[in-house]
Formats: C-alpha cells, structure tokens, sequence
C-alpha cells in the first residue's frame, strides 16, 4: 500500500523516467531527480524503497528498470478503457489529447446531451445520449471516466456512471460531488496551478 | 520562502477553507483538514507553522483568520492580469472557467492565429493574432500566461511571451519548454491524475 503523498508524485517520477529513456539514459541518481522536481533526494529515496527500488551507490536507479516498475505498480502496463462524459469545448480537447499515441488510456464511449454533439464522431466512436449510459458503460468495460459536464448535470452524471460499473471518476465540474464511497473519485482545478504560479508574482 | 512542496499544498487548503468559511464554520482542527485531504496532521501543521501559523490546542485554527492569511501569502487577494494563448477547445475552455465569479484572475488578452478565431469575441475582449504578442502584453500589463497551442507552435510563442513582459506560464502543450530562467513556468498534464486513479483499477 503507497502512501497518497507518494501515489501523487510517482506519475510526475514516471514522466521524467520515460523522458531519460527516450534519450537513452541508462542510469539516473536520486539527487538528479531531485533537481527535476525540487524535491529533496532523501525524499525520493524514500519514496522508491517504499516498493523495494534501491539504487546502487555510485551507479543510482536503473532507468528501464524503474520505468517498468512504476509502469505496473501504477498499473500501467494495461489498456485501461475510458468514458468521456461531456463532448463540449473541455471533453473534446481532453478526449483528442488522449487518443493521442499510445497511451494506457483507451476512450471507448464518449457521451452527451446535446443535440448537435450527440452522433457526430470521435474517432471510431459515436457519441451516445447520457441516458444510454446504463447500457453503454458495460457493454464496453469502461472503468474509468472523465466528467466535463456543467456543474448543474454533474451530480447525476456520477450516480449514472457509477451505478453501471464506473470504477474512478476524475471531475473537472466545479462542484464538490457527493461521493460513492466504493469508487475513487478525484476533482481537478487548473486554477490550481495558476494559484501556486501567483505566488511568485507577489513582488 | 515556502518549500515548493508546501506551496503546491497551499492552494489545495485554501480551497477546502474557502468552502468551510461558505458554510460558516469558524474553526477547523489539523486532524479534520488531514482527513479532507489523505494528509497527516502533523505534515499540515508543519506547513502552516512555516508562515506563523498555529492553530490552539482545542481551538484549532480560525476559519476567517487562515483564509486570509493564504490569500496574502499566495498574492490571491490581488487582481492577476492573464493572458491565454490558444483559443482552441483547451483554451476557450479554460477561459470561460476562469471568467467567471470574482476570481483573482483576470484575462486581459487572448491570442490565436486561426482566421476564424482572431477577431472573435470572449467577453468584452477580441482575440488578437498572436503576432501583436510584443504590442498587446505590455499594454494590457498582463503578467501570467497560459499556453493551449499545438506542440510545435509552443515554444516560439513562449519566447515570445517572456520576451513581452510575461512573468509566469502554465503550459499544456504536450512538450518540454526550453526554459527562461527568469519566468516561472509549469506544465499541465491531466493523463497524470488518470495515472493515479488507474493505481485503484489494480485488481
Ligand atoms: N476543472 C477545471 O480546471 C475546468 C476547466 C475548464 C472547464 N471546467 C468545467 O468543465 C465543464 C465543461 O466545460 P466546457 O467549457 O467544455 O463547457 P461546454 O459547455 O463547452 O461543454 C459542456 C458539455 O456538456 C454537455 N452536457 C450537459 N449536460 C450533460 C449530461 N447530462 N451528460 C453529458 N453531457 C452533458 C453539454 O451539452 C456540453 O457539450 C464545466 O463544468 C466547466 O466549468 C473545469
Ligand atoms: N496538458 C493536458 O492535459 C492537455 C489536455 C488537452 C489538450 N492539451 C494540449 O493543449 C493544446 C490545445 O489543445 P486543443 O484541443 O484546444 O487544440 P485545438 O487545435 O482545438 O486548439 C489549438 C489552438 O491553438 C491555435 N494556435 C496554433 N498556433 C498558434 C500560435 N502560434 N499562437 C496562438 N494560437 C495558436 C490554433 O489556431 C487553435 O485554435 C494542444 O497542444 C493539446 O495537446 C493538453
């Protein structure tokens, strides 16, 4: 069992992991890392013993290794099948970003309301009106889905998808969602990240 | 100086202190923020010691008082004059969410390059072709961008951004910036927020 601290950075361990090794880096220090992220190598250590990756003195982390490693703890070396929920400006930037490449992350039902968004095409797929979701979601063993529906559909949207085997739910809607205990459920803010930025404005 | 870790904690308190003070909690203990956010309570308290603040034994830590005090720290209870450069699906997205309420971010440009975008409306401004970057930065005194342009339009229209005054830039183009020193600059990527839910899609 990792610690949520640790699960968080070990996508951004990841990323900079892959990127070592598309430039054929074999090895990597703990202390090479930290730089990367500002985070302290001791940190990092700890954050790899955790899963049993201890890196040499001298030689550090092998990084196809590692890369491997993470790839199956994070459970990444699967296809893991995906619904969009809401087909509008933030769905469709999102759904195009993923379809990208070959990501572990394969949308394999995209839904909406709307008339004009309902039918057209996303890739192979159709989009499908959201009271189909009861059929559609096991039809294609989708276990993960991405909200990006108004606030005010968002709340349905949830119980829609997780009553027909919705496993994770990342939400984009500004709302605070009344949670299903059995399904993990993550809420983004970019206005995060611009927050964290305004910090270094202040003078 | 906040530890970068606990300043990318910051805005994720303020947020959840922002809906307690909503509903009118006055006082909030570091045990119930920990349980809020899958943190320890002591890790809590060690980041808000960082900048004086302490909560009372019994009492904890005052709702208003807090709320405050993260406003200033992260440069929140100031207006921040933004810029978005993309107006695309991602970007109109992200403009339209940050152009509501009285958030502390303000967009006072937004740029594009497509025929059919420049000079289209968003709010009371128009989009401007990205060439008029150098002209309109200044102008405006916008000092925070956020870039939703394709990989290859990415780092030329970031030079051209830190070179016009931008201090600040959150990045969502799916590529490694070559960084100016001087700006502070983040990259997005929401696959990695999937990575961690797939984490519970193990079994
Ligand atoms: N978290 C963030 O950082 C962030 C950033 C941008 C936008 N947002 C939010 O994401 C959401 C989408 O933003 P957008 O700009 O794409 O809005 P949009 O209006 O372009 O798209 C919303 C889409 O949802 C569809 N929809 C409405 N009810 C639905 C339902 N019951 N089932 C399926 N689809 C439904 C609409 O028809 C529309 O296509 C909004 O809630 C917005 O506030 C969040
Ligand atoms: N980081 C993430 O999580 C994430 C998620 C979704 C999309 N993206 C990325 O965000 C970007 C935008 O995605 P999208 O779906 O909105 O694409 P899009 O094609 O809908 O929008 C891109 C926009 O950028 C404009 N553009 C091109 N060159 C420009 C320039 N030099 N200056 C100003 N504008 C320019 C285009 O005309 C277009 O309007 C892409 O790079 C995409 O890969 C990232």
């Amino acid at each position: 069992e990792i610690s949520p601290l640790t699960l968080s950075r070990l996508p951004l361990y990841l990323r900079c992991l892959r990127q070592l090794q598309e430039k054929g880096t074999t090895h990597v220090s703990s202390s090479q890392l930290a730089q990367q992220f500002e985070l302290s190598a001791s940190l990092i250590r700890k954050d790899l013993a955790q899963f049993g990756e201890f890196g040499i003195r001298g030689t550090g982390y092998r990084v196809d290794e590692l890369v491997d490693r993470l790839n199956g703890l994070l459970g990444l070396d699967r296809i893991h099948k995906m619904a969009v929920v809401g087909m509008g400006s933030l769905g469709s930037a999102l759904a195009r970003y993923l379809s990208v490449n070959d990501r572990p992350f394969k949308i394999v039902a995209a839904f909406d309301v709307d008339g004009g968004r309902v039918g057209s095409k996303l890739g192979h797929l159709i989009v499908h009106h959201s009271r189909e979701i009861p059929e559609v979601i096991p039809e294609t063993g989708a276990r993960i889905a991405v909200l990006a529906v108004p606030a005010s559909a968002a709340q349905k949207c949830y119980e829609d998808l997780t009553d027909s085997g919705i496993e994770a739910v990342l939400n984009f809607a500004p709302i605070r969602l009344k949670r299903n205990p059995a399904v993990r459920t993550k809420s983004v803010d970019f206005q995060i990240y611009l927050e964290e930025l305004a910090y270094f404005l202040r003078s």
